[in-house]
């Protein structure tokens, strides 16, 4: 467990073929591979130091959680959130690497409609949800079948959009479960469906 | 009056009904008000002339010398809303798709282009952008960013410590781009983030571009040996690489930008980091 082999691949990238895009392509290939292969060992660090950091159990020799992350959340591709049989509830760290407190807003890809949001002390919080569009359904299909050689299942039919706030150099959670309509059905649920028009 | 208004914050953009295009965006919290075009083009990449065999590559961007061509005049819309955001859809063209996105607590929007495979199928090579035109007199006057550091005065056709020949109007006149570039005029500025390093200047006053993605077919004999055409597969079927990518845009009285430049590009720098785990509300607490 460690970065050094994505410390390596930086490393490699900063070759100024790597920066300007000039390799071969065969060059670019290998830059890619490497860069692929040392972020994926450094996320196992990073779930692992999340789970340290979220525990009660400083001692941390065996953390009881098991993060995982999506890194194709820009083609709505996200395993843990699409999954329509996600429990009880689905629980989400977020941590924030600048030393001022940032709100922003989080989308996540979901099958779900009937979904709410709730904040670390257990407050409903706002949600809307926005109907995936085909562009990125169809991206995600060629890509991840392009990347991850695995035929996409069924698309994901919404984002689930939220805002959260992050202390500085810190985390928080929040807790995504089912039970409560985009209707606004549901105790406390604050949760909407998005309207759509398309003018003539 | 044929026009929509979206954004659920104090930060909205005026599209026309008619033609699709955005006609004007502004912020209530600043009092900015700036009436701008936003459109996709593509310059024709040359594969070398008469005058001058260096053809547009990895290495060098080298316009054919036409206008860039515009990918489409007018482009259908559509508007999604809510209480925490507002999108506006536009498929620009079969290759370029953009959603608009104004958050309720934003001093920006946010513009997802997704751009690609570039058809090459008429044998011309094309390199991309995006140009915002707002009616600013900018006095072929632009800032771009230095390695994400300062913003540093650019004029068009100049520079500052030796005589330049302009041969390249369009190529001569690019920058690079890791953190943003504006325009101000006196009286506003307008100023635009990027996800990702790109190419951008301001070919004419009140104009600004930036260039998103390229598929070239010529070899700019300059070492890489290849044209820059990466394409990927699934089985046997290839295609050119789509790119996806963000920029982000943003209007202030001038003067005021600067703020909104240092933080908004330090979080798209360093986002938020997301992690899942499936456990219930009560044995996460209790852990």
């Amino acid at each position: 467990l460690s970065t050094t082999s994505l410390g390596d691949a930086m490393g490699l990238a900063q070759h100024h073929d790597a920066v300007s895009g000039t390799a071969k392509q065969h060059t670019t290939n290998d830059y890619a591979k490497r860069l692929s292969s040392g972020s994926s060992k450094a996320e196992i660090v990073v779930n692992l130091a999340l789970s340290c950091l979220t525990s009660s159990n400083k001692q941390c020799a065996s953390p009881s959680t098991n993060f995982t992350q999506c890194n194709l959340l820009n083609i709505s591709y996200c395993p843990p959130t699409e999954d329509e049989s996600f429990g009880e509830s689905l629980v989400l760290v977020l941590y924030n690497p600048l030393g001022w407190a940032r709100t922003d807003f989080i989308r996540i890809p979901v099958n779900d409609d009937q979904l709410s949001v709730r904040d670390s002390g257990g407050n409903f919080i706002e949600s809307q949800l926005v109907e995936l569009d085909n562009a990125t359904s169809n991206l995600r299909k060629f890509y991840v079948e392009a990347y991850l050689g695995i035929s996409s299942k069924e698309k994901p039919k919404y984002w689930l959009v939220f805002q959260v706030s992050v202390p500085p150099l810190g985390w928080n959670t929040y807790f995504i479960s089912k039970g409560a309509g985009a209707d606004g059905t549901g105790t406390g649920s604050k949760s909407h469906m998005s309207t759509t028009a398309t003018p003539e | 009056n044929g026009t929509i208004e979206v954004g659920p914050g104090p930060f909205k953009m005026s599209f026309s009904s008619v033609s699709g295009q955005l006609i004007r965006v502004f912020s209530s919290k600043t009092g900015t008000d700036i009436p701008i075009q936003q459109s996709y083009l593509w310059y024709g990449s040359s594969t070398g002339d008469a005058a001058d065999a260096q053809a547009s590559g990895a290495y060098i961007f080298r316009p054919n010398g036409a206008p860039p061509t515009a990918v489409s005049r007018s482009v259908p819309l559509k508007i999604i809303r809510g209480p925490l955001v507002d999108e506006v859809h536009q498929q620009f063209s079969s290759w370029i798709y953009q959603i608009t996105r104004l958050y309720k607590d934003k001093d920006h929007a946010e513009i997802e282009f997704t751009i690609g495979p570039i058809p090459t199928d008429d044998g011309v090579g094309k390199e991309v952008i995006t140009r915002l035109t707002a009616n600013m007199a900018t006095n072929k006057i632009f800032y771009t960013d230095s390695n994400g550091r300062d913003f540093l005065k650019r004029v068009r056709d100049y520079r500052e410590d030796w005589n330049l020949q302009v041969t390249q109007p369009v190529a001569g006149n690019y920058y690079p781009i890791n953190l943003g570039m504006y325009l101000e005029d006196g009286k506003s500025e307008l100023s635009v983030l990027v996800d990702r390093a790109v190419g951008g200047s301001s070919i004419q006053d009140g104009e600004l571009e930036i260039m998103l993605h390229r598929r070239l077919l010529a070899d700019d004999s300059r070492g890489v040996g290849e044209a820059l055409d990466e394409t990927v597969c699934v089985k046997d079927a290839c295609q050119g690489l789509t790119t996806r990518g963000i920029y982000y845009l943003s209007v202030n009285p001038s003067g005021n930008g600067a703020q909104w430049r240092r933080t908004a590009g330090q979080e798209i720098y360093s986002p938020l980091l997301l992690a899942f785990s499936h456990q219930t509300e009560e044995v996460w607490k209790a852990s």
